[in-house]
């Protein structure tokens, strides 16, 4: 400051307590919302269950050691961009699923990610999570497939297909990174998972599990960094 | 650096606590219940610039050479965080997904005179 001048907080000292304090909420509620790149503050309508954060909270922390633990796998290998570097932000997200309709064979689940994220985040990693509740002992196929919008938004487009074989009710995971990626990467906020079993228990996927089961996709991003050029 | 008592006027660390439900916003942040922000407050005498001070070694030479050669032109010194830490947020985003991350810088946990 220049000399006789006060510093920029000093000011404050002259204000009555309670100014003081209004100034101080005013200033941490605008810091909070800018760092989170948030025009005003959310107005939650759907809160997500207790129970479901929960579960899926304890399926991350499983994962991680999961992999962490494996043989012949050097801790966190899985997530090649763990430390980005001081300073710079890193998000974890939880986008759990709408579900649009269902039939027996077949079920639709939308993720929607927050257009603040997606213009300003790199997806690091992205793993859907779901839940299978199978009916009777055996093998069951079930195809997972991601589906984007096309730009009219009226068309999906399939990014990728998965065939697998589900033996027994558990989670299981799959890595849909490269497809967030995509959408991020295209403007889009959407992904739509379709999930298709030769049986009649697609239903079976959501019904009765809306509290600790229910299918979510927990990504990990990083705060975009601009290009540098260096001066020496 | 040093908390703020009663009785000093010298820079020092002010605390303060936002609780997030007396702001009503614990309906979309789901952790932590509050943020203790903190801030610096206090006289910086010039003298003390630098005291313990940010990236002291040339800020104070600098300003010890201004104040050895032309004292009028000094400048004063401030009284600002030196040492400050993330804060951890898990809170619900426009779309009610779930979103953890660290936001850097926001908790002052030190004061000093620059």
């Amino acid at each position: 400051a220049p000399k006789g001048e006060q510093c920029p907080a000093c000011g404050l000292a002259a204000q009555a307590p309670t100014t003081q304090r209004d100034v101080l909420i005013a200033l941490a509620k605008q810091s909070i919302l800018s760092k989170l790149r948030l025009p005003d503050r959310p107005n939650i309508t759907h809160p997500t269950s207790r129970g479901a954060l929960l579960s899926a909270l304890r399926r991350i922390r499983a994962q991680r050691v999961d992999t962490a633990i494996s043989p012949g796998m050097p801790p966190d290998s899985s997530l090649p961009h763990r430390h980005p570097g001081v300073g710079v932000q890193e998000y974890e997200i939880l986008s759990f699923a709408e579900s649009e309709s269902s039939t027996f064979h077949n079920i639709r689940l939308h993720f929607r990610f927050t257009q603040e994220l997606a213009v300003s985040t790199e997806i690091l990693q992205a793993t859907l999570y779901l839940f299978w509740a199978v009916p009777s002992p055996g093998t069951h196929p079930v195809t997972v497939r991601l589906l984007q919008p096309d730009p009219t938004g009226l068309n999906m487009t399939m990014v990728s297909e998965t065939r697998l074989e589900v033996q027994r009710t558990g989670w299981v995971t799959l890595d849909v990174g490269q497809a967030v990626q995509r959408i991020f990467g295209q403007g889009s906020q959407r992904l739509t998972v379709e999930v298709e079993v030769a049986e009649d228990w697609a239903s079976l996927l959501l019904a009765g599990h809306r509290d600790s089961h229910w299918p979510f996709v927990a990504a990990q991003a990083r705060v975009r960094m601009p290009h540098r050029v260096q001066r020496r | 650096g040093i908390d703020c008592s009663g009785t000093s006027r010298m820079c020092c660390r002010k605390e303060f606590f936002m609780d997030f439900k007396e702001i009503g916003w614990e309906d979309w942040i789901i952790q932590p219940e509050g943020y203790h922000m903190n801030y610096c407050a206090g006289l910086c005498p010039l003298h003390m610039a630098g005291i313990p001070g940010l990236a002291t070694s040339f800020h104070t030479a600098v300003l010890n050479l201004i104040k050895a050669n032309n004292a009028d032109a000094a400048v004063d010194s401030c009284c600002v965080p030196t040492h400050r830490r993330p804060l951890s947020l898990l809170y619900y985003d426009r779309d009610s997904n779930i979103i953890k991350t660290d936001i850097p810088d926001m908790i002052v946990d030190a004061c000093g005179c620059t």
